[in-house]
């Protein structure tokens, strides 16, 4: 099933601007504004219905170093088991792999399976170690993703990337799922007479109550 | 769920940049709230490429590691806040400003009852400027204070000081969140808790009919 790129899967409005004033200047890029990455999104078939993109895809150029914070719910979903034991071996990082749809919450050992077998994929398809591999999953808990449709993306998906504001939009966008925004921002900061860029993207809605270490 | 992704092209040494990325990330989403439920898949990455070309920052008391650090949380704090604005069902952002605590930790817990309950978050929505509810979500956070030294101010109005009711005009309060919740603005409360140095902030938005409409429709 080839993936789809048309405008369509990516129009929802923008979260407004809420990030406080300080000594940096906001600018555009969302998670493409730091130099290094790149990124992308696209509609793979696996939210249960509609166009809205649901694959999103963060790499760096070279391994990057890495730092991650995790729900402390101990029904933590695959996902989450998967990048905390990447981490205990790994902190350098080639990339985030984001789909929404499933959660891959509750989804027992077959779950944590096929939380394996993108990250082999994506792997393959980078051709790094999945052990430089981090995934997210969003959507609904206690399904399993749609491996059908997920697996054959991947390869797809890696040779969409793109280092503009529209690639990490895309991105932006395809994380989300009952978010009525996109959420993406970006700073500029001067480091040691450099420029420094920090940029990020993320999603939510519901179930918010975030309790992370 | 939220989920987080954070890029950064500055080097930085990787032990400093997961104390950066733990530090924020606990100032920004450990500190919204939208429903109370805590998902099984919240999860914030993030990566720093060095490709700026800046040298390593390695020392957490430079200056640069705490401009760095204040960026980060910036940008995760910008983030984290269009999640509570974007509350299944809100129609307002709720900012939570907590002065006069013992410690910042328990500015924020104080700040995060008030932003999770539901009781005011309904008076919210209700445009209703319920000081009561605010206090008593300030006073079940677990954290200890004079309930003496309690004050609590909506916007520019003050509606309790040192634990006392004041006569406040409840139509221009009510006006102030009729007015915010129509744009989908923020709206503002601090809450004083004695005199300590501890401050915190935190996050939310009102309860509407819609949540329950948008949740009883996303199985499971």
């Amino acid at each position: 099933k080839a993936l789809l790129m048309d405008a369509e899967c990516f129009t929802i409005p923008a979260a407004p601007d809420l990030i406080p004033e300080g000594p940096w200047k906001k600018v555009a890029g969302g998670v493409c504004a730091a130099q290094g990455f790149k990124a992308t999104g696209a509609h793979a078939g696996l939210r249960a219905s509609g166009k809205k993109a649901d694959l999103a895809l963060v790499v760096a150029d070279a391994p990057a170093t890495a730092a991650g914070t995790f729900t402390q719910n101990v029904m933590c979903a695959a996902p989450v088991l998967y990048c905390k034991d990447v981490l205990k071996r790994n902190q350098k990082i080639k990339a985030v792999l984001t789909n929404a749809g499933q959660a891959n919450a509750a989804t027992g050992t077959l779950g944590y399976e096929d939380a394996v077998a993108t990250a082999k994929a994506l792997a393959a398809a980078l051709g790094c170690s999945t052990d430089e591999i981090m995934l997210q999953s969003t959507g609904v808990i206690g399904r399993r993703m749609k491996m059908e449709n997920f697996i054959p993306a991947i390869p797809e998906i890696a040779k969409t990337l793109g280092a503009s504001t529209e690639d990490a939009h895309r991105a932006a966008v395809a994380i989300t799922t009952t978010d009525l925004v996109s959420k993406e921002a970006a700073l500029q900061v001067q480091i040691g007479g450099k420029t420094v860029h920090v940029g990020g993207m993320c999603k939510g809605s519901g179930m918010i109550h975030p309790n992370m270490a | 769920t939220m989920l987080g992704v954070v890029t950064c092209d500055a080097a930085v040494a990787p032990e400093l940049w997961t104390q950066m990325v733990k530090r924020a990330s606990v100032a920004s989403f450990n500190s919204i709230t939208v429903d109370g439920d805590t998902s099984t898949n919240d999860c914030v990455i993030g990566l720093a490429s060095g490709a700026a070309g800046n040298a390593l920052v390695t020392d957490p008391n430079s200056a640069d590691a705490k401009l760095l650090d204040s960026a980060v949380t910036a940008l995760m704090q910008g983030l984290a806040k269009s999640i509570a604005w974007d509350g299944e069902g809100a129609t307002c952002l709720l900012e939570i400003e907590v002065k006069g605590a013992r410690s910042d930790d328990d500015a924020r817990i104080i700040a995060r009852s008030v932003a999770g309950s539901s009781l005011a978050k309904s008076a919210f929505f209700g445009h209703d400027p319920n000081w009561g509810r605010i206090a008593a979500a300030a006073g079940y956070s677990g954290i200890i204070f004079d309930q003496e030294d309690l004050g609590v101010q909506l916007g520019s109005m003050k509606l309790m000081e040192a634990g006392q009711p004041l006569a406040f005009d409840k139509a221009t309060a009510n006006k102030y969140l009729k007015d915010t919740c129509a744009k989908h603005g923020t709206v503002q409360v601090l809450v004083t808790v004695g005199k300590g140095p501890g401050k915190g902030m935190a996050w939310g938005c009102d309860l509407s009919y819609d949540y329950v409409k948008i949740n009883a429709e996303y199985t499971t």
